[in-house]
């Protein structure tokens, strides 16, 4: 079998002025995967390497970038899971830690699938992930006012409107959300 | 969301998911991305499968999850089976939503509801990528 390190940068109503660059997100970060599996000759590892240079790139809803709660506030998640032992990591409700998914497969290390809240938080800490200080580094200016534009349709009452993207939409029937 | 499918030499494979959710979410909401068989999947046997889109409809119909049981099942390849599945979600669900597919035979599928996706995915010499509907480019590493 040929080796092949695939990967996504996110599905959406992506703006025109965000193509490049995603393009160019995407591309760097199958490139490091597939270093690192001929690094290393573990598909974990390339997996994690490429997640992680997208959560670093603020072009990316994941880490640094990512979208912002109906606070204002970063809130992330992440999986990662081995198809030879069927293992998993997750993790969800996750604050102040750049790379969620590392995270995520420091999970795979415990008896769980899946820690969240304070639990993965006190965890992380005990794993020595870095708590970035002060709270909401991982808040960009891009996020905020894909926030704000999401708050003015509510006030609008376009509650059938859902932004992911500034200037995107997906319009759901009125009774949905997200 | 960001995500990452890989098959070593040997047909390891590996898939990883990371997101930050959706604009304006309530405090405390689980997406797709954290939950086997939603966002993320990866069986040897089979295949691995990361999705991205609308968090609340992935969760509903088990994306990954369905995508691997066509391939396991139906005999689909991945650019099938993701195509179909997909497909099948916003028909059902009206949400829209994306995923990268490797199957156990190293073949990619990728395709996508929503207006775009970007992706890209090195094989051998050869680097893909696009991000627009029916978009596939390649450029020699």
């Amino acid at each position: 079998i040929e080796p092949v390190v695939l990967v996504h940068g996110g599905a959406g109503d992506i703006p025109v002025e965000r193509v490049e660059g995603k393009l160019v997100g995407v591309k760097r970060a199958a490139r490091i995967g597939y270093e690192k599996l001929s690094e290393t000759g573990c598909v974990l590892d390339a997996v994690e390497e490429a997640v992680r240079s997208m959560e670093l790139d603020p072009y990316f809803n994941a880490g640094y970038g990512s979208v912002l709660t109906s606070e204002g506030n970063v809130e992330m998640e992440a999986s990662i899971m081995n198809g030879a032992t069927l293992r998993a990591g997750c993790c969800s409700l996750v604050k102040d830690i750049m790379h969620p998914i590392s995270l995520a497969r420091r999970v795979m290390k415990t008896p769980h699938n899946f820690l969240a809240g304070d639990g993965v938080m006190q965890f992380a800490k005990e794993e020595g992930f870095e708590i970035l200080s002060p709270p909401g580094q991982l808040v960009t200016d891009y996020a905020r006012e894909a926030l704000e534009e999401w708050k003015e349709g509510q006030r609008r009452g376009e509650i059938e409107f859902a932004r992911t993207e500034i200037g995107s939409s997906n319009k759901y029937n009125k009774a949905e959300v997200g | 969301t960001v995500g990452a499918v890989a098959i070593d030499a040997n047909g390891n494979i590996a898939v990883a998911t990371s997101t930050g959710g959706i604009t304006g979410k309530l405090p405390g909401r689980v997406g797709d991305t954290p939950l086997v068989g939603a966002g993320t999947y990866a069986d040897n046997r089979v295949g691995g499968v990361s999705t991205t889109g609308h968090g609340e409809t992935i969760m509903k119909y088990c994306l990954a999850h369905d995508i691997l049981k066509r391939i396991d099942f139906l005999g689909e390849n991945a650019q099938t089976a993701t195509e179909k599945a997909c497909k099948a979600m916003t028909d059902r669900l009206i949400g829209t939503a994306g995923a990268i597919t490797i199957d156990s035979q190293g073949r990619v599928g990728i395709s996508f509801t929503s207006q775009r996706m970007a992706w890209a995915y090195i094989k051998g010499s050869t680097i893909a990528y696009g991000i627009e509907q029916n978009q596939h480019h390649e450029e020699a590493l």
